[in-house]
């Protein structure tokens, strides 16, 4: 594409598209957008996140990330069109140009370079990261498993065949470290939003444990107002709830590590669909799904600003 | 590349808690080579696998013979993979 204009936002492409698109967009908007690289993955790809702040030193700020599933194509689609939608809506939209008047947004869209790029290659079903284990003839860690919360519990795999392999030890994934690493560096994000397809939920910590989260109240009610900002657009109807309750145990997960460094508001998204499609669902959808997800990201963005800590 | 031809994704609907220990058992076969979307959790929720064409028939007997009962949410793997390459090679071209 010679644009961000001219890109195509209603079909699936490849990571090197996805990385022009990326120098793309930041070239175009240099008040606004920057580009980090945060690290280099397993196989040596680096691994970048876009930058949206309009000043200030070390703002409090949101972080949104896509693809930590690679096979999840419609998340990496998705986080670039969120990506065009930040720089064409602020200081056009009130409530996204008062989020980035004060915080600002960190948005990683392919978040296992690695996965992505074996799904071009070799294999579109492929979900982990492509590390090699010691010992086994079998391929990657599930990078939603290798977090340290709950590390090592009930709801991941010891097995390195498994796709749920939790792997040797926590934050083995250079992918996971990386974003680990930047959290900890950085010390003031109020928000992280882990996105992920398929079932159309919405889901907030604990995934290890049954027991609530300490701010499980909020944290639902949260939630409602996000699904019913997501419903009013197409009637995509989304389920929302703990990790643990909603669907199943989860240990080691994005959302549980982030909750627990006191990241009051961690989510997952689960995008369309509900299960005809699955991990293939048509380009066609991809703006729809887009759209949907914005709104609700825009409320969970909006009462982050509205509710500082 | 790896080839999905007549492979499919079975929506499987475990009745009860014994039904859904029967399928994460299914799980284990490594032999079977089977691909869980959505793993099996509680009774009621669905469980979507991807089997291998090869896998297929002793998958469905599985479940029949035990009374679980399931449907085909996607026939072909392979024709949607197309499909979606189509696609993306007709906007490059573009």
């Amino acid at each position: 594409a010679q644009s961000t204009d001219t890109f195509n936002y209603a079909t699936y492409h490849t990571l090197e598209e996805i990385y022009n698109f990326m120098d793309l967009l930041v070239a175009e908007n240099p008040q606004l957008a920057s580009k980090i690289q945060i690290g280099n993955s397993y196989e040596g790809r680096p691994i970048y996140i876009l930058k949206f702040s309009t000043g200030g030193d070390n703002r409090p700020a949101i972080w949104i990330d896509t693809g930590i599933h690679s096979r999840e194509w419609v998340t990496q689609a998705s986080g670039v069109w969120f990506a065009k939608k930040i720089t064409q809506d602020y200081g056009q939209d009130p409530t996204l140009t008062a989020i980035l008047d004060s915080m600002d947004i960190f948005l990683e869209i392919v978040t296992n370079p690695d996965g992505f790029a074996f799904t071009h290659s070799s294999n579109r079903m492929w979900r982990k990261t492509r590390s090699k284990t010691a010992g086994s003839i079998c391929v990657g860690v599930d990078p939603n498993r290798n977090w340290d919360a709950g590390f090592g519990k009930p709801g991941a795999s010891s097995n390195p065949c498994s796709d749920t392999y939790r792997g040797k030890f926590a934050n083995s994934e250079v992918e996971v470290r990386s974003i680990v690493d930047f959290v900890k560096t950085h010390g003031n994000i109020k928000a992280f939003i882990s996105i992920h397809s398929y079932s159309q939920l919405l889901l907030y910590p604990y995934g290890y444990t049954s027991q609530p989260a300490p701010d499980e109240e909020e944290l639902d009610q949260l939630s409602k107002s996000a699904v019913t900002a997501l419903a009013s657009l197409y009637g995509t109807k989304f389920k929302y709830g703990s990790i643990i309750k909603a669907i199943y145990q989860a240990s080691g997960s994005t959302v549980d590590w982030t909750y627990s460094q006191g990241i009051k508001y961690s989510f997952t998204f689960e995008l369309r669909d509900t299960g005809r499609y699955g991990f293939l669902l048509p380009a066609s959808q991809i703006i729809p799904t887009a759209q949907e997800t914005w709104l609700a990201l825009l409320t969970i963005m909006e009462h982050t600003l509205n509710h500082p800590y | 590349t790896e080839d999905f031809v007549g492979h499919q994704v079975l929506r499987v609907s475990a009745a009860n808690e014994a039904q859904v220990q029967m399928v994460k058992e299914l799980e284990d076969l490594e032999h079977l080579q089977l691909d869980f979307w959505r793993d099996p959790s509680r009774p009621g929720t669905p469980i979507d696998v991807r089997v291998p064409f090869s896998s297929l028939q002793a998958v469905k007997i599985f479940l029949e013979s035990h009374g679980i009962s399931y449907t085909i949410m996607i026939e072909d793997v392979q024709s949607l993979l197309d499909k979606e390459k189509r696609q993306m090679s007709s906007f490059q071209a573009r």
